[in-house]
């Protein structure tokens, strides 16, 4: 169960350096641009 | 029997990536006109179950137009993406495939293409060549000289314009028409087609047949014309006559559209 506790838990977690070499996922779509955009 | 590969979901999944080349190797196949283009990005993809290993993919494709001719034999991967400053033109296409226990086919693509904006040029490289419009005068005249400076020079079969694929006008420094154009082999010799060319009909539509040029043409301050033809079946260019080290400028290109 999600409490108030928790809840600032998790926000309180998220303050929390990402280790190094963290990668954030890209978003599904759309993909990258391979040479540019026009 | 191995289990298929999960359904793709995002747009650079491998999977994903892997089904839109085989995508753009069909549009290429598909294709009789122009250049052969490249991925640059897919735009969106969306999934729909079928059934047990069988799933519709349908997605959106944006390609960019490369240098190889769509008749040349050179594999997609060895063909350059032309660059922005040469004017680009890029291919949106919408494509429904089908994948069964792990086999990709198409079932359906449509694209359009389009050269991107002049002003989007002008802002980043206010003296890059733009594209001319395909018949231009100017184009004609220069495709047209080039054609036939080529076949008074050559030893081989006479050679007929299918296409003019690209072309560029530029006014300053120098005004000069570059030009790029697919050939076909005639049944006649150079020769014999001076005395009635309009006999000469095109060889078997093989690849070995076919051909691509390119011309320059001065017109101001002084005037030349200097064309260069790669044919297909040839390993070598014959006969060479070297462009200019710098080939002129402007272009415009109209859209295209292809199911």
């Amino acid at each position: 169960p999600v409490t108030k506790g928790a809840v600032a838990n998790a926000a309180q977690h998220d303050k929390v350096p990402r280790p190094v070499g963290f990668v954030p996922l890209p978003p599904p779509c759309p993909g990258k641009i391979r040479h540019f955009d026009i | 029997v191995p289990a298929a590969p999960p359904a793709p979901s995002g747009c650079d999944d491998p999977e994903s990536v892997a089904a839109a080349e085989v995508a753009v190797n069909y549009i290429n196949d598909h294709n009789h006109h122009g250049y052969k283009f490249a991925l640059n990005r897919v735009k969106d993809i969306h999934v729909v179950p079928q059934g047990p290993n069988n799933d519709l993919i349908f997605f959106e494709l944006d390609l960019l137009e490369t240098r190889c001719p769509i008749l040349s034999p050179t594999p997609l991967a060895n063909c350059t993406v032309r660059s922005f400053a040469e004017h680009a033109v890029e291919g949106d296409c919408d494509v429904k495939m089908q994948r069964v226990d792990g086999t990709l086919s198409v079932l359906a693509s449509k694209c359009h293409s389009h050269a991107d904006s002049r002003e989007d040029i002008r802002k980043v490289c206010p003296e890059c060549p733009l594209l001319a419009s395909l018949n231009n005068t100017e184009v004609l005249e220069a495709v047209s000289a080039a054609l036939n400076y080529y076949n008074s020079k050559t030893t081989d079969s006479y050679l007929r314009l299918l296409e003019i694929g690209r072309a560029k006008i530029q006014y300053h420094p120098v005004h000069s028409v570059v030009a790029e154009f697919a050939v076909g082999a005639t049944n006649c010799s150079a020769e014999e087609a001076k005395a009635n060319a309009g006999a000469c009909q095109l060889l078997p539509q093989d690849q070995s047949n076919f051909g691509f040029c390119t011309a320059v043409m001065l017109k101001r301050p002084s005037k030349d014309l200097q064309v260069d033809c790669q044919l297909y079946g040839h390993q070598v260019r014959a006969p060479h006559i070297p462009l200019l080290s710098r080939p002129g400028v402007t272009y415009v290109h109209p859209g295209q559209d292809t199911s």
